[in-house]
């Protein structure tokens, strides 16, 4: 109760969601041809530590806290971990996608939800093709089942993590024709 | 809307996903 969100939101989430795949898969070849940057090593699909080093940071993943960088010096993305980028993701085939996917809700099951979890979370959903591989069904039902887990234990009305994991309730549920996941209108 | 702009620059999603998130905000 007053957490969930309104069905109009969720309507207008996945109309945007729908605008968003559509222009992946429009620039999906331009941007895959594009050169990485020199720092960018993408680990290999059956890699899942490396995986999340590489989506969450060295420094989220070992848990210990770093100095901030010195902002002259710019992002360290391999303490930081690298965003999802057009260049990155459009590199990615559907078994590293799944993959990846995987990985990724296997750390949320134990850890807390943190943006840059949601940022990746969002792209390998832009990037999963329909119709759902029986594997990809599965794992995005256990993603918004965990999510809802969490936004009942927050406590603290973090909006930005409610609204998140909102997003990723509305979109599994309502995108990815998993109605019987979906918030009630509320 | 940006998505529909042949400038879709290599942030793309993760504009979209601020934005997204934003929004409930002033659902």
């Amino acid at each position: 109760e007053g957490y969930s969100p309104t069905l109009k939101w969720q309507q207008q989430q996945v109309a945007h969601f729908s605008t968003v795949r559509q222009s992946l898969n429009k620039h999906r070849n331009h941007w895959r041809s594009q050169n990485l940057d020199s720092n960018v090593a993408m680990p290999k699909s059956e890699d899942e530590e490396g995986w999340k080093k590489f989506c969450l940071g060295e420094r989220l993943y070992s848990e210990i806290e770093m100095l901030p960088d010195n902002e002259d010096l710019g992002i360290d993305y391999i303490k930081v971990g690298f965003p999802p980028l057009l260049s990155i993701v459009s590199r990615m085939d559907q078994a590293t996608v799944t993959s990846v996917l995987e990985y990724l809700i296997s750390w949320f099951g134990e850890k807390p939800f943190t943006p840059e979890l949601g940022r990746w979370l969002y792209a390998l959903l832009a990037c999963l093709e329909k119709p759902l591989l029986p594997e990809a069904h599965s794992l995005i039902r256990q993603l918004a089942r965990r999510c809802s887990e969490v936004r009942v234990l927050e406590e603290n009305k973090n909006e930005e993590n409610i609204s998140a994991l909102n997003l990723i309730i509305c979109l599994v549920s309502r995108y990815f024709d998993q109605y019987d996941l979906a918030d009630e209108p509320s | 809307q940006s998505e529909d702009s042949d400038v879709w620059d290599d942030k793309a999603l993760i504009k979209a996903y601020d934005k997204a998130v934003a929004s409930f905000k002033d659902a």
